[in-house]
């Protein structure tokens, strides 16, 4: 058990500095151990620097950083893990248009392999998609479903 | 495997059947605030066995049922079925489809069914177990959630990894 | 000290009601004491009703709508006790496009008694302002100020 | 009484002195992610009195002075002054303007001024008290906290209304 935990932690970690870099365009990342020789108990820190900035506490990051951090840590768990679908509740709410550009391809190229279901208000995120559903209440308090779009 | 279809009928703000049909890629759910669409991820997470209300934003687990509006009287259940393509044989069933189908009257417990067949909650959670795939897992982040991974102690970090391996 | 509590109690539930209807374009919304008898010990309910909508706990609501709920709290203590200036940063990151509008439309109102200062990414925020100011890290994490528009 | 002015310099991301110019009216704040945007809003709740480092984001009250870059080494101080506008006679003083000072060395402790002349927090906390101006209050409001308030107890929702009493 001990072993199988290691080795999925050594991958997630290398997962997670790869797509960190990609996701900043630059920077590094890293995952660390609080208790390295008691694998049953350690718990696991996060180290994020973006490019040219110092060290600090990820606490110190800004809003859009910590989601673009956590986005990051997630898919580097799918990238180890592969799940067949995944589903996001308007997870770039504190991103700038740059980002929900970035966050974008990443979720194009994610869907070849992991199929991804989005729920979101920006249009950069709605044009990724190949098919688009609206909600909408028609009637006060009941909720509709129209089907916007499908592209080929 | 891939999710293929998604019925709602009486679960929250959803009054009337409703059906959602999903493809392998990227599917996009938009609209205004209000509307119903995290509801549709509360579906999912209430049909793979979800328990606690509060992880569904009510307080008891009546509130999932739909409660009504200014001229309409509420519904007497919810019913929330999702269907799971099976052609690459992914759970190890004689299906080239299973239905999860999970229904709760105003008056009590909640009913399984597989693939039309009542089942126990317990046999959905063995299907699901070893898959990454349900509340649990990193798959599904409700709004406002993203960053929990972030602020979370280290020793659940740990139990995210575990969990993967 | 009690009759004073009760009085601003009254006043900022009476400004909730019609701040909420304002932003909601309609809609119930009241502020409740859990122990009336108590009101040195009592807390306060928020109940929130869109227009047709059951009424429900605050719970249920989605993000925008909580959002803008509490926005009409905020602005209710406003309202009963002014305060020179008000600072917000990024408080319409889960609202839509409507709500965005409605929220720009009142701040604009806000900021002929109260000066209001607001941090966004949402074009139609900024839109409302008068003075813009950008900020950017033209050297790598070193902000730098830049004055971006002056209208008359 | 308005803010009409900001002076930054060596707190957090201002590596360089930095100034805003405020009028009555709206004022918006934009730019990238990282930018430096949250960090003018620490500037005011740090000037004002803030004492937890945690408010700040940081895990010690060292973190508000500037860390340095790649190139570049971190700052000796921060230093943080804002102007209110007092023509109108909104603080019992005999200043047409205010100016409060706040001044931390890496070494050690805040050093507080106003128009110039040293005071102790406790000065600055009596001038502000009343008017409903603050931390506590109602009228600086951070990212992602907007929802707190739905989310408190009962018992802080009545704080903040005896507050406004
Ligand atoms: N049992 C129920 N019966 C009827 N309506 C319900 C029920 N439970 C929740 N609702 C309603 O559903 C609405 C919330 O829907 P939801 O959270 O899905 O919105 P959303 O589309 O995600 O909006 P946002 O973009 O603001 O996040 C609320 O207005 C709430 O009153
Ligand atoms: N003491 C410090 N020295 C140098 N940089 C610092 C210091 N404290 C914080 N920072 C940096 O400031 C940046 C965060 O700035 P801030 O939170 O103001 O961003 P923002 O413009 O609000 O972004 P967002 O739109 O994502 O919310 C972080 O990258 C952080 O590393
Ligand atoms: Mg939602
Ligand atoms: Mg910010």
């Amino acid at each position: 058990v001990k072993k199988r935990f290691f080795d999925t932690f050594l991958e997630v970690n290398a997962a997670f500095e790869d797509i960190f870099a990609l996701l900043f365009k630059g920077g590094k990342a890293q995952l660390v151990l609080t208790e390295p020789e008691q694998l049953l108990e350690t718990g696991i820190e996060i180290i994020a620097q973006p490019k040219g900035k110092k060290l600090q506490s990820i606490s110190l990051l800004s809003g859009g950083e910590k989601a673009m951090t956590a986005l990051a840590f997630l898919f580097a768990l799918l990238h180890v893990k592969p799940s067949p679908f995944c589903i996001l509740d308007e997870v770039e709410a504190a991103l700038d248009e740059a980002n929900v550009d970035r966050l974008g391809q990443y979720l194009e190229s994610l869907s070849q392999s992991t199929q991804v279901i989005v729920i979101t208000h920006r249009k950069e995120t709605m044009e990724k998609a190949q098919v688009l559903y609206g909600v909408t209440m028609q009637e006060v308090g009941v909720s509709k479903l129209v089907s916007m779009k499908l592209t080929s | 495997m891939y999710l293929k279809k998604l019925e709602i009928n009486g679960f929250k703000s959803f009054a009337h059947k409703t059906e959602l049909y999903f493809k392998p890629g990227m599917t996009a759910i938009v609209g205004p605030n209000g509307s119903g669409k995290s509801n549709i991820l509360d579906a999912i997470y209430w049909v793979l066995g979800e328990q606690s209300a509060k992880m569904l934003r009510g307080s008891s687990m009546q509130d999932v049922i739909f409660a009504g509006n200014s001229k309409r009287k509420g519904s007497g259940r919810a019913e929330v079925s999702l269907i799971l393509d099976n052609t690459d044989g992914y759970f190890p069933l004689d299906f080239s489809e299973v239905k999860l189908t999970r229904r709760v009257l105003r008056s009590g417990e909640s009913e399984y069914f597989m693939n039309k067949t009542p089942c126990r909650l317990k046999d959905i959670h063995e299907i699901l177990a070893d898959k990454g795939i349900g509340k649990e897992a990193y798959t599904l982040i409700g709004q406002g959630k993203i960053e929990e991974v972030l602020n979370a102690k280290p020793e659940i970090r740990r139990k995210i990894i575990e969990e993967a391996a």
